[in-house]
């Protein structure tokens, strides 16, 4: 899944 | 988003404006490792680097550019400026970069999620987060004597980790499923590097003298 591979913190 | 990872994210800012902020006034970058902001700005452009294809919000993007964009002005300031460069504290910063920058190499080739090199940059990027603060902390031991903005700037740092770990303790009691082992391991170390600071630091301002480390 592409969406996991964005990490969402700083 | 909840409201310790966002007073993390503006403490951090702060950090890196007070330091700029001090630069700028006096012209003067005495006490400030170059090495620890360098350190820096290879954590925040290894991290950053998806900044060109993934997009997850505005306010993420915003900041990853701001810190990029004013850790880069203060490693301008202390290489390039000609009054500010001068002031440069070069025989105390002596911590060599190969000494943090290897082993985190070497671990985030062994230790990541995904075997990728945008993965493995953005895990050396969380490893060499959590060490970058040495070479200042060296420095500040080295010369006894903090003077407020670097205290503060070193401060405001420490305070900054210590929300993210709030953030992750409100996240992992809040969002099923979340877990992020390699990112809290690498920040509680990060954050244990502050205690003694901190220790230091709290007993000054208590007894409202001027900050000065022990021997």
């Amino acid at each position: 899944k592409m969406g996991d591979e964005i990490h969402d913190e700083l | 988003m909840n409201l310790f990872r966002f007073a993390g994210d503006i403490l951090h800012l702060l950090s890196i404006l007070v330091l700029l902020l001090k630069i700028h006034a006096t012209k003067s970058c005495a006490g400030i490792s170059l090495k620890t902001q360098e350190l820096y700005l290879a954590v925040f452009i290894t991290r950053y680097l998806d900044l060109f294809w993934n997009f997850h919000s505005l306010y993420n993007s915003v900041f990853k550019v701001v810190y990029i964009g004013t850790t880069s002005m203060i490693v301008w300031y202390m290489r390039r400026h000609r009054n500010v460069k001068l002031t440069y504290d070069r025989d105390h910063d002596t911590f060599r970069y190969l000494f943090l920058v290897a082993p985190c190499a070497v671990l985030s080739l062994l230790i990541n999620a995904r075997y990728n090199l945008f993965e493995i940059l953005w895990t050396f990027s969380i490893y060499l987060e959590a060490v970058a603060i040495l070479p200042q902390l060296v420095l500040l031991q080295r010369t006894k004597n903090v003077d407020n903005l670097t205290g503060n700037y070193v401060f405001l740092l420490g305070l900054y980790r210590a929300f993210y770990i709030l953030n992750w303790v409100y996240r992992f009691a809040t969002e099923p499923g979340y877990s992020a082992w390699l990112v809290w391991i690498s920040g509680l170390i990060q954050t244990g590097l502050y205690l003694d600071f901190f220790y230091y630091y709290v007993q000054a301002w208590k007894q409202s003298k001027k900050l000065q480390l022990p021997s």
